[in-house]
């Protein structure tokens, strides 16, 4: 017998496992969470979201993805953790309750099957996509230097052998290219936070250029008060700032297209680095970093909400 | 399945621009077949390197000689990796 009560929050997980928990969250709450299939991997596999609602149509929305580089576990963990609470704290907690009762949220907690399977069964270290590149032997493009911001410039790599190979052309990557579809059809997307691991750190655009951002001023505001609530809980420092000034230059990346298509609170994040593991975080942190991160994303939710454009 | 038996993932910290370009060019020796974990931003700022085994002396003699400093972060991969798979089976029985 299946039960969402029996899931442990606590330790890594398959994708099928995490699909069938997709599943089990639906069943339970069908009244405010569905699932809706916004395409196919490269290997086939159904690229998920998660839509949460109280009903209305097209509402303002926002947009939650979670391990577009595969070997972030402790992302794609923080994001099931984070799907849970938005459902629990509903009716609850008066900030998620006031957003979910005028937005939507679509939330895309495996961004990249592929990559994340593959970490699975054969190399736990794998952070691209699983695409095969045309006169190379070497496998996969970075879907976060695969965006048409910048494509094709610093900080990525025309080598199909690099870690940071920015494919063949913007958007050559079904698994980006289903969310950049998404985002366009959908029309009313006020926020994109894209969530990764680990170097503590808030971004916003730009990264492929050094131009403030014609928001900065907001952005920085409110990524500071973002990473001074998550500090509140265990301490965890976080840097923020635009990915340009703060770490640097990125071309091609999910915040940049986002706010270059309209989308003004455009994020990203990288979770914690204990200075010890790295990308193998023990799964005993994925509670710890997924409850310290939940503060500051309801910082920027409830500021979408407050703020609308 | 890919093993990582005696790879390290170095922590390294460059004191100046001068070492990071030094860092930058280590990184683009395709044959050491090493990976920024946590990318070099500025002096002062940690790099992760992720190092296969057969390339650590390589490389350690490297930073040593160029007297940047570091530390190692992970002493083992596969050993992290398998006590992380230890885990989620033991989560999974339960």
């Amino acid at each position: 017998q299946r039960s969402i009560s029996t899931f442990d929050f606590a330790s890594y997980h398959t994708l099928e496992e995490i699909y069938d928990w997709m599943d089990m969250l639906v069943d339970d709450h069908p009244n405010l969470v569905s699932k809706i299939q916004i395409g196919q991997s490269y290997e086939n596999r159904p690229l998920y979201v998660l839509k949460f609602s109280t009903g209305g149509s097209n509402r303002p929305a926002i947009w939650l993805d979670t391990g577009i580089h595969s070997r972030e576990w402790i992302t794609q963990a923080t994001g099931v953790w984070t799907a849970n609470k938005i459902v629990k704290e509903y009716g609850q907690d008066p900030s998620v309750t006031a957003i979910l009762d005028s937005m939507d949220i679509f939330f895309e907690i495996i961004t990249n099957p592929d990559g994340f399977v593959f970490t699975h069964s054969s190399n736990r270290l794998w952070r691209k996509t699983r695409s095969i590149n045309a006169g190379s032997s070497c496998v996969g493009v970075d879907p976060n230097r695969n965006w048409d911001a910048g494509f094709g410039g610093s900080g990525s790599s025309s080598d199909p052998c690099s870690e940071t190979y920015r494919g063949p052309y913007a958007h050559s990557e079904s698994e980006v290219k289903a969310i950049v579809d998404f985002i366009r059809s959908h029309g009313n997307v006020k926020s994109v936070i894209s969530i990764h691991s680990y170097s503590q750190m808030l971004l916003f655009p730009y990264g492929y250029k050094r131009t403030p951002a014609a928001h900065h001023q907001e952005l920085n505001e409110l990524a500071k008060k973002a990473v001074s609530d998550l500090a509140a809980m265990y301490g965890t420092k976080y840097a923020y700032g635009s990915v340009a000034d703060t770490i640097y230059l990125a071309d091609g990346t999910t915040v940049d297209w986002a706010y270059d298509n309209g989308v003004k609170y455009s994020f990203t994040f990288e979770l914690r680095d204990t200075g010890r593991y790295g990308f193998l975080l023990p799964s005993t942190q994925i509670i710890p970093t997924a409850t310290e991160t939940w503060p500051a994303l309801l910082d920027i939710m409830v500021h979408v909400l407050e703020h609308p454009y | 399945e890919q093993l990582f038996r005696g790879d390290q993932v170095l922590r390294i910290t460059a004191s100046n621009e001068e070492q990071i370009t030094l860092l930058r060019v280590l990184g683009e020796q395709a044959e050491l077949q090493i990976d920024f974990w946590r990318d070099l931003t500025g002096p002062g700022h940690p790099a992760d390197l992720w190092v296969p085994f057969p390339s650590l002396q390589a490389v350690k003699i490297f930073l040593e000689f160029h007297s940047i400093s570091y530390s190692v972060m992970i002493e083992d991969v596969q050993a992290l990796l398998d006590e992380e798979k230890k885990n989620m089976t033991r989560s999974r029985r339960i």
